[in-house]
């Protein structure tokens, strides 16, 4: 019975039968993608449609969410206007060999709950690097090891921010490309702000930062193979 | 035709039957989020001569019913097996505890065959 659950395991692209230490939950975005599949199955649609994520208007067949393994940075002289510098990292080695790489999209989420009335109005400033050189611990990483990705504004943290990563995340498929991002979340001081303490509330508002997953869509060609069309 | 073998009716006859897989039954159940379980169904049935389009014959099995009407003990009749299944998406958690939402062909069976 082992060998052919073993056997069934592997054809399903695992190696050995999972077990969840720290389960957690699941995305909203993937139940909703299930429940979809769900009430609509695709009985009478082609290979074409099964290996399609509408959702998302990508090839694919699987979705994935992986969880950040980064760790926040704690710099000895904290820069006046930086809230938060954490380091994200997303382990894509688990990607088989026939699988394609779609989509990759980031998503980083504020709680609900934690909306200051302090920083009511107040524009953050969100930079999101891409690390091409690791830096020994407690030495300053020099600018040319990292390439800034993203840079964008926003006022309110009650809600989720969605960056596509797609370009990226390809590359962090071979382990040792993948040294990961540098999330970096400051405040505006255009008003002085920085000079009193009403900073150190202002960053305060962004301990509201819960989370950040990586959505990876890919398509296993071993399933859905590539077909040509006709000329 | 052999003379003890059974009358077929039509209920004997090759088709889908109706089996709920349950992910618990088969001890899935830490890993696997959703579904609990699913109608995967089965083939089951005979495939008697002379075989009906009903039945979805390969031209092999018509052959195969032919010579197993002159020598129903050297030839077997045909199996009733899968012609056309149906894939399923499974939400579960992987070895490395993220969460997958994966296509997964050839899970339902649809229709059966001889």
């Amino acid at each position: 019975l082992s060998l052919q659950e073993s056997l069934l395991l592997k054809s399903l692209g695992l190696s050995t039968k999972p077990s969840p230490k720290t389960p957690v939950p699941v995305p909203s975005v993937l139940w909703r993608i299930f429940q979809n599949r769900k009430t609509s199955p695709s009985t009478n649609k082609g290979l074409e449609d099964a290996c399609r994520v509408e959702e998302f208007n990508v090839p694919g067949n699987i979705i994935r969410v992986f969880a950040d393994q980064g760790h926040f940075v704690h710099n000895r002289q904290p820069q006046a206007l930086l809230c938060l510098q954490k380091r994200l990292y997303f382990n894509l080695s688990v990607l088989e060999e026939g699988e394609h790489l779609t989509m990759a999209q980031l998503e980083i989420k504020f709680s609900h709950n934690s909306y200051h009335a302090s920083g009511q109005g107040r524009v953050f400033e969100l930079r999101l690097y891409q690390t091409s050189q690791m830096s020994l611990r407690g030495m300053p990483s020099r600018e040319s090891s990292r390439t800034l990705l993203v840079e964008q504004s926003f006022a309110q943290l009650h809600k989720s921010l969605l960056f596509n990563l797609s370009g990226v995340a390809k590359d962090w498929r071979t382990y040792s490309k993948n040294l990961g991002l540098i999330l970096e979340i400051s405040v505006d001081g255009g008003d002085g702000a920085s000079a009193t303490g009403g900073l150190q509330s202002l960053c305060a508002s962004i301990d509201s930062f819960l989370d950040t997953s990586l959505l990876v869509v890919t398509l296993s060609q071993q399933q859905c193979r590539a077909s040509r069309r006709r000329r | 035709r052999s003379a003890d073998s059974p009358p077929v009716t039509p209920s004997n006859l090759c088709k889908p039957r109706r089996l709920y897989i349950s992910f618990s039954d088969v001890g899935w159940e830490n890993w696997i989020i959703a579904p609990q379980g699913y109608m995967a169904n089965y083939c089951l049935g005979e495939c008697p001569f002379p075989l009906t389009a009903e039945l979805n014959s390969t031209n092999h099995a018509i052959l195969q019913t032919m010579v197993h009407s002159l020598d129903p003990q050297g030839t077997p009749q045909p199996c009733c097996v899968p012609v056309r299944l149906s894939p399923i998406s499974i939400l579960y958690y992987d070895n490395n505890d993220n969460v997958v939402l994966r296509h997964y062909e050839d899970m339902v069976v649809d229709e059966c065959g001889c």
